[in-house]
C-alpha cells in the first residue's frame, strides 16, 4: 500500500510540466526514503532525476519498495486538473495496475480522484557518480532561462565557459554571434537575485541548446538554479524543490571526435 | 567537429 499527501500540490504539478516533454515513460520508485524518478530522454543523451523526500509529505505510507510505470504526458494531464492550492494524494496497492491521484480544495469542498493505469517500463539506469566539479555556478533561474532562449534564436548548441572573470554563454549561427558574460554578484539585496560562481578550475563545455531549454521548463520551481560543470564530463542542471528535494537534469556535452 | 555522445558514454549502466 501506497498513500502520499502532498499539501503543496502545484510542486507534483510544476514537477510534471517540467519533464513530460523530454521524456514519454518513466518508472516512479517509491521507497522509506521517497518519491524518486531516474529516466533518459529517447536519444539517451540527457536524464531527469527527481527526488521528493518523504520528510516533505504530510503523510507518507509505502510499505515496501514500490516502481510505478507512467506515461509521463497522461500524468501530467491529470494533475493538470488539480487546482494550483490543492492537497494531491498519490494511492497504489502493491501489486495494482492503477495509480490514483486525489485531489482536494484547501477548504475540502471539491475532492476528486483520477485513476491511471500503469505500465510496464523497461527503463535502464545510469549510475552516476558524486563527481568534484571544477565549476559550479549558482545563478536566478529566470535568468537561465532568459539566456537559454535568447540563444537558440542564434545558435543550435551553447558554450558555456567559466574563468575567474565570470561565466559565459557563447553561440554561434548563420546569422552570426552572441556571448552573455555574468559576473559574481553576491551584493544583491534578496539572495535570489545573486550570481555566485565557485571555480576551481577554468572549465568550457558546449551543449545542445534544445535541452536547455528543456531543463527552463522547471524554472517555477526554484528562484535559482545550480549549474555544475566538469570538462568531458555531463552538466548537471539542478532545482531544488522547497524542503523536499530536487530536480536535476544531466545533459552530455558535445566533444571533439 | 563536435560530436554528440549519449550519457553511456560517461556512466555506467546499473
Amino acid at each position: 500500500m501506497l498513500e502520499l499527501r502532498l499539501v503543496q500540490g502545484s510542486l507534483l504539478k510544476k514537477v510534471m510540466e517540467s519533464i513530460k516533454d523530454l521524456v514519454n515513460d518513466a518508472n516512479f520508485d517509491c521507497s522509506a526514503t521517497g518519491f524518486s524518478l531516474q529516466a533518459m530522454d529517447s536519444s539517451h543523451v540527457a536524464l531527469v532525476s527527481l527526488l521528493l523526500r518523504s520528510e516533505g509529505f504530510e503523510h507518507y505510507r509505502c510499505d515496501r519498495n514500490l516502481s510505478m510505470g507512467m506515461n509521463l504526458g497522461n500524468m501530467a494531464k491529470m494533475l493538470k486538473c488539480a487546482g494550483n492550492d490543492d492537497i494531491v494524494t498519490v494511492k497504489a496497492d502493491d501489486g495494482g495496475d492503477c495509480v490514483t491521484f486525489m485531489f482536494e480544495s484547501p477548504n475540502q469542498d471539491k475532492i476528486a480522484d483520477f485513476e491511471m493505469k500503469l505500465m510496464d517500463i523497461d527503463s535502464e539506469h545510469l549510475g552516476i557518480p558524486e563527481a568534484e566539479y571544477e565549476a559550479i555556478v549558482r545563478m536566478p533561474s529566470a535568468e537561465f532561462a532568459r539566456i537559454c532562449k535568447d540563444l537558440s534564436t542564434i545558435g543550435d548548441t551553447v558554450v558555456i565557459s567559466v574563468t575567474k572573470e565570470g561565466v559565459k554563454f557563447s553561440t554561434r549561427g548563420d546569422i552570426g554571434t552572441a556571448n552573455i558574460v555574468l559576473r559574481q554578484n553576491t551584493s544583491v539585496d534578496k539572495p535570489e537575485e545573486a550570481t555566485i560562481i565557485e571555480m576551481e578550475t577554468p572549465v568550457s563545455l558546449t551543449f545542445a541548446l534544445r535541452y536547455m531549454n528543456s531543463f527552463t521548463k522547471a524554472t517555477p520551481l526554484a528562484s535559482q538554479v545550480t549549474v555544475s560543470l566538469s570538462s568531458e564530463l555531463p552538466v548537471v542542471v539542478e532545482y531544488k524543490i522547497a524542503e523536499m528535494g530536487y530536480l536535476r537534469f544531466y545533459l552530455a556535452p558535445k566533444i571533439e571526435e | 567537429s563536435q560530436k554528440q555522445f549519449p550519457l553511456k558514454a560517461f556512466y555506467a549502466m546499473t
